[in-house]
């Protein structure tokens, strides 16, 4: 499957 | 964490400042759209959804707390506060901000990363970022003349976003993995709603005159 983006971005 | 990105952080809380700035030491929130400033509360509480369960580093707590508490702190203000209240151009910010509410959830219902709770909020929280400075700008429309700080407020969020287009550049560029095209693609809609604002910005910063929307 598809990695989740890690949200690091504000 | 890159310059640009750190940049685009520092001049988004620069905004907030000049924004708090403004409406402390004038006791007026006269030219601030009050819907705005709600649609980023909301979009600060959708977003960071996150803060307990992911820990990314000291600095992004951080932030992400300042960003909640003065959003918050700032509706409440122009809500509650007495002087401030009284000086908010109510009959100028008419702009329906709840369509944008209902439209961009709906959005993120479709579109997202995984349909989680927190993806989906997540998502929901970057559509609506987008289009969370309209009612702003067509407050600012109306109004014609624009004070100083309040120019100021919208100049630095604009410069925000255009600085993280360039941190998106870079990491594109220097990163192996690099997929955010959510993130990415609504943020470049949000930017280009500023280019008009921003237009007439470096105007009236050239002819060092006051800054006028044109109607």
């Amino acid at each position: 499957g598809r990695v989740v983006t890690e949200h690091d971005e504000l | 964490m890159n310059a640009f990105r750190l940049a685009g952080d520092i001049t988004h809380l620069i905004s907030i400042l000049v924004l708090l700035l403004k409406i402390y030491a004038t006791k007026s929130c006269s030219g601030i759209s009050l819907k705005t400033q709600e649609l980023y509360a909301v979009v600060f509480l959708a977003r960071y959804l996150d803060l307990f369960t992911d820990f990314i580093s000291v600095y992004n707590s951080v932030m992400k707390v300042v960003f909640i508490l003065s959003s918050v702190a700032i509706v409440w203000c122009m809500r509650r506060h007495r002087a401030v209240k009284r000086s908010y151009d109510k009959e100028l910010d008419t702009f329906r901000h709840y369509y944008l509410v209902g439209a961009c959830f709906v959005f993120a219902l479709l579109v997202h990363e995984k349909f989680t709770f927190q993806e989906v909020f997540w998502a929901f929280s970057i559509y609506l970022e987008a289009v969370a400075i309209i009612p702003q700008l067509v407050l600012l429309q109306r109004s014609g003349n624009v004070d100083n700080l309040t120019g100021q407020y919208v100049f630095f969020l604009g410069a925000y976003r255009a600085l993280y287009i360039l941190n998106w550049i870079y990491r594109y560029f220097t990163e192996a993995k690099f997929s955010r095209w959510i993130a990415c693609i609504s943020g470049l809609v949000q930017t280009a709603l500023y280019a008009d604002f921003f237009y007439y910005y470096f105007l009236s910063w050239k002819n060092n005159a006051k800054l006028n929307l044109p109607a």
